[in-house]
């Protein structure tokens, strides 16, 4: 994947989601 | 099963929609499927009436997506006592729309050489899930936070026992796209995207836990009255 900040950008909603 | 596998899109099997005792003899029954990026309205007509059936038509009423025949019914040759024919309606989106409740109801007339007869059926919205639905992973994030999370519908998928793997790949057989996968919390969260043939998009994230088959799918979409649907749908494919 490119990092473009979008794969940082994946992970925290995914973080934020997985522990609200 | 049936006519839908080539592509891995998933097909109901075929109800009857309107039985024998209420139109005369006329017995129909059909399914619907998206094939090679076009939706068709599977059908097989029987005749259990004492004489020939001929002149067969079909109309659709105003539906939520627009639903209507792209073709005429096409029943070749009149239809004896006994006999059924199994044929396959084209059906454009192009037809005049209407909110309808459910959201997927269908009513159609049928009419041949002995009457009209009329009858309601439901499609699969997954036959409405267009092949250019995967949103630019950019559009995805703003437009998940965008649309406000009061407004996110919850679903539990129950004793799927699918891997993480298996889910992204029979949901793309149906036109359901994953944007991005992450793990967290030892939980995979998978970011899926889907489109409308209205044009209409629909986010969802599915999260999937190894050691427990029930996952969870959150659905966000700006015409949120369609979440429902998609929920139900998701869990159609993953169990077919």
């Amino acid at each position: 994947e490119l990092d473009d900040g979008l794969d940082e950008a994946f992970s925290r909603l995914a973080e934020c989601r997985a522990n609200p | 099963g049936g006519v839908g596998m080539a592509t891995g899109a998933y097909v109901p099997s075929k109800a009857v929609w309107l039985p024998a005792m209420k139109a005369k003899g006329l017995e129909i029954s059909g399914t619907f499927a998206r094939r090679g990026g076009a939706i068709h309205m599977d059908v097989s007509l029987t005749n259990k009436a004492m004489s020939v059936m001929t002149d067969f038509a079909i109309q659709f009423n105003k539906n939520s997506f627009g639903l209507a025949p792209a073709a005429p019914l096409q029943v070749l040759t009149p239809l004896s006592p006994n006999q059924t024919v199994e044929v396959s309606l084209p059906l454009s989106t192009n037809g005049p729309v209407m909110k309808m409740e459910p959201l997927n109801n269908l009513q159609v007339a049928v009419k041949n050489n002995i009457d009209v007869f009329y009858f309601s059926c439901q499609y699969p919205i997954s036959m409405l899930f267009v092949e250019d639905g995967r949103m630019d992973r950019q559009l995805f994030l703003g437009t998940w936070k965008d649309i406000p999370s009061d407004s996110e519908t919850q679903f539990q998928i129950k004793d799927c026992h699918l891997s993480a793997d298996a889910v992204c790949n029979k949901l793309q057989g149906s036109n359901v796209f994953t944007v991005a996968r992450r793990t967290a919390d030892a939980q995979e969260l998978l970011y899926l995207s889907l489109k409308l043939t209205n044009s209409i998009w629909v986010l969802a994230e599915l999260r999937v836990q190894s050691a427990n088959p029930n996952h969870t799918l959150s659905v966000r979409c700006r015409a949120p009255e369609v979440s429902q649907y998609v929920c139900q749908s998701f869990e159609l494919i993953l169990r077919n």
